[in-house]
């Protein structure tokens, strides 16, 4: 059901934080609020997911324990932690710019008319 | 019907019966055709079935079907739209009530037009090449990736179906109670509503001698403005006879431009 991916990501946001630098708090809660749309964006599929509902809890956990507000910016660096996996053309956008391209997806037409 | 493929090649079909348009990991597209003209082979759409598979988060499984003078706005669970209520990442807009809806399935990046003109049903659909070309070998019969089978072809094999006027045309009794269109009233007819003699205009010209129908006139029109509306590649909206190199199975000569 994807949260996995929501975990994954976050790691990979957060890991080259370091707790001694300037703004690792409000880096470190840019990236829980990525987390928390994730999760919210996989919802539906993973209702019957234990680690789903861990990872809600530790998101909520941690927020609380940095003072982090629900509402504000949310980590970008990862476009697959900030994109919305029900629209192909994110999708597909971050996925060329991964590959070093900007070109959009190539589309198909198909039609059937008349007699 | 008349048949444009992911490939831009035009074909006029009999495929009468329930035949596969689509049938991929994504999406199913399944079409009825019916005999339009005692005498002749050609048929035209009275039955439209769309399967949008489950994907992930994004949506169950949703049906939408669509018969002559029955074309719902909704799936046929009753529903307009498919994923959580705030993302929609399918949903069906009513253009026009019971002759034109359009179907956006956000998470497949996938755009479909199913519209009503006379007694008959049109298509239009745009998908990512990367998933039209998701299926399995299984599943090779989709009108829309291969085309007709040529022992379905109506047209000459170029896709052209004026070469073949006069010669397919029914002569029987029910002739009579057509309106009379002559190639001539036929062409002016067609020019009206489409200025541009491109393939769309003469499978107008086609269909107004096959079966008298005006409404197929339109049909063709929108079919063309779908295009517009759907083709990603302004410079092969309009299909044009002539040396080109876009001839289905290696053969005929028609030109996109």
């Amino acid at each position: 059901c994807r949260i996995q991916k929501c975990t994954t990501d976050f790691v990979a946001l957060t890991s080259h934080l370091n707790s001694a630098i300037d703004g690792f708090d409000s880096e470190f809660c840019k990236a829980l609020r990525a987390y928390a749309g994730c999760t919210q964006r996989t919802s539906k599929a993973c209702r019957g997911n234990l680690v789903y509902h861990s990872a809600v809890l530790g998101i909520s956990d941690l927020m609380s324990q940095r003072n982090c507000s629900k509402d504000g910016p949310t980590s970008s660096a990862n476009p697959e932690v900030t994109h919305d996996p029900c629209n192909y053309h994110s999708h597909a956008g971050a996925r060329e710019h991964r590959g070093g391209e900007h070109s959009p997806p190539s589309y198909l037409f198909c039609g059937l008319f008349g007699d | 019907p008349h048949l444009r493929t992911f490939k831009d090649h035009f074909q006029t079909c009999k495929v009468e019966g329930a035949w596969p348009l689509i049938d991929n990991n994504y999406l199913s597209v399944q079409v009825t055709n019916v005999p339009v003209v005692p005498g002749s082979s050609a048929t035209a759409t009275n039955k439209i079935t769309i399967i949008f598979k489950a994907h992930h988060e994004c949506t169950d499984q949703k049906v939408y079907q669509a018969v002559t003078d029955d074309l719902p706005a909704a799936f046929v669970d009753g529903t307009t739209s498919g994923g959580d209520g705030d993302t929609k990442s399918l949903q069906i807009v009513e253009r026009e009530s019971g002759r034109y809806v359009e179907m956006h399935a956000r998470y497949i990046g996938t755009t479909v037009f199913v519209r009503q003109l006379g007694h008959y049903l049109t298509l239009a659909i745009r998908m990512p090449e990367a998933l039209a070309m998701a299926y399995e070998e299984s599943q090779d019969l989709q009108l829309c990736v291969n085309g007709c089978p040529l022992s379905e072809r109506i047209d000459d094999g170029q896709g052209q179906v004026s070469a073949i006027l006069g010669h397919s045309l029914p002569r029987t009794s029910s002739v009579q109670a057509w309106p009379g269109y002559t190639l001539a009233t036929a062409n002016t007819r067609c020019h009206e509503k489409m200025p541009v003699k491109d393939i769309y205009f003469q499978s107008c010209v086609f269909d107004l001698l096959t079966t008298g129908d005006a409404n197929f006139t339109a049909a063709a029109r929108s079919a063309l403005e779908d295009v517009e509306a759907l083709h990603p590649r302004k410079e092969r909206w309009h299909i044009f006879p002539g040396s080109g190199s876009r001839a289905p199975r290696g053969r005929g000569a028609w030109s996109v431009s």
